[in-house]
């Protein structure tokens, strides 16, 4: 099984 | 004074088709430059960036920028109402809680406003990163709306290698497992249906088929659909909205255990 990542590591808050 | 028009309703209709079914409310950032939306679906798994350049619009007017949070089945309630062929204008006033949009049908005989309730969203703007992809595959976009809807199929989640000879996406579940190779085309004769590909270095990655076929939404926006990877980043699916702007979508990958 593959687990979902969330997007928000890969993202910073501008 | 915001406004903003176009001949053509069936454009903002297909732009809207594109983002409803992962967006139930969005902020449309209205600029000198043009229209913006910038949102992450509730799960905060995939995120959505439209861009509508002001240029692409056949009247464009924006005294001050604003920013407009609408509610999207709302939104959409209003644009059904409107002919493809109306033009339609959308209107507000500096600092307004509505926003108006006017349908006019090409004879001029039929005119039609609506005027919808603003929302305050506290919607967060994040910084996406420039990224260097490692493969950018371009394809007819009515292709890959076909293999994600065939693959969904069989499995939650789809697996797609890129090397330099092709891609291939690969699903597996209960029933069984299902695999899509497309090789690189050379045909320089229909660039449209032609399949290329740039690669620095061979990726695979997985991903939820599920978001992958809210992407496919946009098809109808354009002929060509563009997927950027790189290893454990966010896919790209690109879709170029001709004369007018794009439609981004990010998605995280699926990792696994």
């Amino acid at each position: 099984t593959a687990t979902q990542v969330r997007l928000d590591g890969f993202f910073t808050v501008v | 004074m915001f406004e903003a028009r176009l001949t053509s309703a069936a454009t903002l209709k297909k732009v809207l088709e594109a983002v409803k079914e992962l967006l139930n409310e969005a902020s449309f950032d209205c600029s000198d430059s043009g229209i913006q939306l910038q949102a992450m679906d509730n799960s905060h798994v995939s995120l959505v960036s439209l861009t509508l350049r002001s240029d692409g619009f056949d009247k464009y007017r924006c005294d001050r920028s604003l920013t407009m949070g609408m509610n999207l089945a709302s939104m959409s309630k209003i644009l059904k109402c409107a002919n493809n062929d109306d033009t339609v204008t959308i209107k507000a006033q500096d600092d307004a809680d509505t926003v108006t949009f006017v349908f006019e049908s090409k004879k001029q005989e039929k005119i039609s406003d609506y005027e919808m309730k603003l929302m305050n969203l506290d919607q967060e703007h994040l910084g996406i990163p420039e990224t260097d992809f490692s493969c950018v595959i371009r394809m007819p976009s009515v292709e890959f709306a076909r293999i994600v809807r065939d693959l969904a199929q069989f499995g939650e989640t789809v697996l797609i290698c890129c090397t330099k000879e092709g891609v291939k996406f690969s699903v597996s579940g209960d029933v069984g497992s299902a695999n899509v190779k497309l090789a690189q085309t050379n045909n320089f004769d229909k660039e449209e249906e032609s399949v290329s590909i740039e690669m620095q270095e061979p990726v695979s990655l997985s991903f939820a088929c599920q978001y992958l076929i809210s992407f496919t939404k946009a098809t109808p926006l354009s002929p060509r659909v563009q997927l950027s990877m790189s290893s454990n980043v966010p896919l790209v699916v690109e879709y170029e909205i001709a004369e007018l702007g794009y439609i981004r979508y990010y998605l995280a990958p699926k990792i696994e255990d």
